[in-house]
């Protein structure tokens, strides 16, 4: 473990606590999108079910737990609680997700490490993880003002894979033959999708204006 | 530290 890993594991789990916070508190889910956690419970369930078959540290299997729960009581929330989904903006939440699911799995079929189960299930959670913030990107452009809870969210979101690209870079030059190219060109990918949002996250932040992203 | 092979990260 290195402070860029903590930090990023630290900064993804803050923006669950802060989604969480939001949807728990004020019962409103307003500007977030269901795809994109329904992604992201999907990329959870396939990566993290090696916490069946393996243990590699106290810290590594509650986050996973962590991560699994905290990513289907979103969805649940935003599914069936009967005040929460009053604010879901169904008709605004419309990209078309399932388009992203097949293609990530035959490229998992088709780009992996080992040619196993576990092992085309785990690459598959790295493709859909890089395009899963799509459908919440493209939600957030058309609520034109986006609250500040659901933009700290998506920032410290896309802040956590930064965090492990210099992670990576730091296991680069500190670990014998250290080299995941998968992880790693899913994490670039999945880093520049946020590039646009970082630029107008940190422009309304210094203008102290609230965050609105073009259309 | 781990090896290549182990799946360490989240």
């Amino acid at each position: 473990m290195n402070i860029f890993r903590l930090a990023g594991d630290m900064s993804h789990l803050f923006s669950i606590l802060l989604l969480l916070l939001k949807i728990h508190t004020i019962k409103s889910c307003a500007g977030v999108s269901l795809k994109t956690q329904e992604l992201y419970a999907l990329v959870f369930a396939t990566r993290y079910l090696d916490i069946f078959t393996g243990y590699i540290s106290l810290y590594n299997t509650l986050m996973k737990m962590f991560f699994l729960w905290s990513s289907f009581t979103i969805v649940w929330y935003m599914r069936y609680h009967n005040v929460v989904r009053r604010s879901y903006d169904k008709d605004q939440d419309t990209f078309r997700h399932y388009f992203l699911i097949l293609p990530c799995f035959i490229l998992a079929l088709l780009v992996h490490e080992k040619f196993t189960f576990l092992e085309v299930l785990w690459t598959f959670s790295l493709y859909l993880e890089a395009v899963a913030i799509l459908p919440q990107l493209v939600l957030l452009q058309r609520t034109r003002n986006v609250d500040n809870l659901t933009g700290h969210y998506v920032f410290f979101l896309g802040a956590y894979r930064s965090f492990y690209i210099l992670n990576w870079i730091y296991r680069y030059f500190t670990e014998q033959n250290y080299y995941k190219w998968i992880t790693w060109i899913s994490g670039l990918v999945q880093t520049a999708l946020y590039a646009d949002f970082f630029y107008y996250y940190v422009k309304s932040w210094r203008n102290s204006e609230r965050l609105q992203l073009p259309a | 530290e781990v090896s290549h092979e182990a799946k360490d990260e989240l």
